[in-house]
């Protein structure tokens, strides 16, 4: 069978599909200090499944910490109209579980594009394989 | 009541893949 690590290299679906795999991402991010990055990827996808009576905090949570500062890395990775569309989807009562859909198709973009072919060439997977 | 921090943790938690 394939070892996991040569797996991680087919896509970054791949890499996040596997623990150990996003473990040493993340370690990667830290270091590259963009760790949010990933940490928002996943609260977007964990944001779908959340219970209604939960996600109007959870947007308010996750608007708060990555998008309403612009310097952080995420606020500055996704477009001025998906931030203000997120603004006024955070304030309803009832937010639609999609809200952040787009938010985290542009920072998946950002990973596959940049972060992720770094870290395939970065010392921690290399000394990893 | 959980705090935003923790509601965020659990959230990110829940869409990680678990262990095979």
């Amino acid at each position: 069978p394939t070892p996991p690590y040569l797996k991680w290299a087919e896509s970054l679906h791949s890499l996040l599909d596997d623990q150990e795999g996003i473990q040493l991402f993340r370690n990667f991010l830290c270091q590259e200090g963009c760790a949010d990055l990933l940490d928002f990827w996943f609260a977007c996808s964990g944001f779908r499944k959340t219970s209604q009576e939960k996600r109007a905090k959870l947007a308010k949570a996750i608007y708060r910490k990555y998008i309403v500062d612009g310097s952080g890395i995420v606020s500055r990775q996704i477009k001025a109209a998906t931030k203000s569309f997120i603004r006024d989807c955070v304030g309803r009562p009832h937010p639609d579980p999609a809200m952040f859909e787009q938010a985290q198709t542009e920072i998946q973009g950002m990973m596959e594009e940049n972060t992720y072919p770094l870290f395939l060439k970065s010392d921690l997977y290399l000394e990893y394989t | 009541i959980d705090s935003e921090d923790d509601l965020l943790q659990e959230c990110i938690s829940s869409a990680m893949p678990k262990k095979k």
